[in-house]
């Protein structure tokens, strides 16, 4: 089913493995917008990757780059945007803040919605350093269990189950 | 056909490779 994201087409289907970091930046483009910049800036480094050949995909990564510059401009003056370091250490704060949130709940028995969607939206921003660079060891393994723990309370509270 | 069709598709993908390294300052 193809996903509606404002603004841009219909996604491709060769695009679902970005379809939650868009959905992110959106989410984020007035809570943070340097983290919705960096959200839309690895969707479309990792789009290009796996297609930017047929015609569809891109019509798809032209207006996403659209969004992108306009988003630029809209934050000129913006050092987390201006440097990519300054933005690296940003979306990786904001990143490693989510997650302490979601494993303070985690650690307190308190299982939630909200809190699986951080250890989830966690996972997800850790992708989004990579266009940085290689992701650090720690890192490697905050997204690892940032991720298989957002899947394993989902299921638990899907099943009426405790998680344990 | 097939390699003009392959031509533009070729340069429109440079296009956006060359949006994208101006966009981070690349170039």
């Amino acid at each position: 089913m193809a996903t509606a994201l404002p603004g841009l087409p219909s996604l491709p289907p060769q695009f679902k493995p970005i379809q939650h970091h868009l959905r992110t930046a959106q989410e984020h483009d007035k809570r943070d917008p340097v983290v919705a910049y960096y959200c839309r800036l690895y969707s479309i480094q990792t789009g290009m990757k796996i297609d930017s050949k047929s015609p569809e995909c891109r019509k798809f990564l032209s207006k996403l780059m659209d969004q992108l510059e306009t988003l630029k401009k809209q934050l000129a003056g913006n050092e987390s945007v201006a440097q990519e370091v300054v933005g690296n250490a940003h979306v990786e704060n904001y990143a490693l803040k989510l997650f302490l949130y979601a494993d303070s709940e985690d650690r307190s028995g308190r299982f939630h919605k909200n809190m699986i969607k951080s250890f989830y939206t966690s996972s997800l921003l850790l992708d989004v350093l990579s266009v940085f660079g290689e992701l650090t060891e720690e890192n490697l393994q905050h997204r690892k269990y940032a991720r298989w723990k957002a899947t394993y309370i989902h299921n638990c509270l899907k099943n009426g189950e405790t998680p344990q | 056909t097939g390699s003009l069709s392959a031509s533009v598709a070729s340069t429109e993908q440079d296009e956006l490779s060359q949006r994208l390294a101006r966009l981070r300052d690349q170039v």
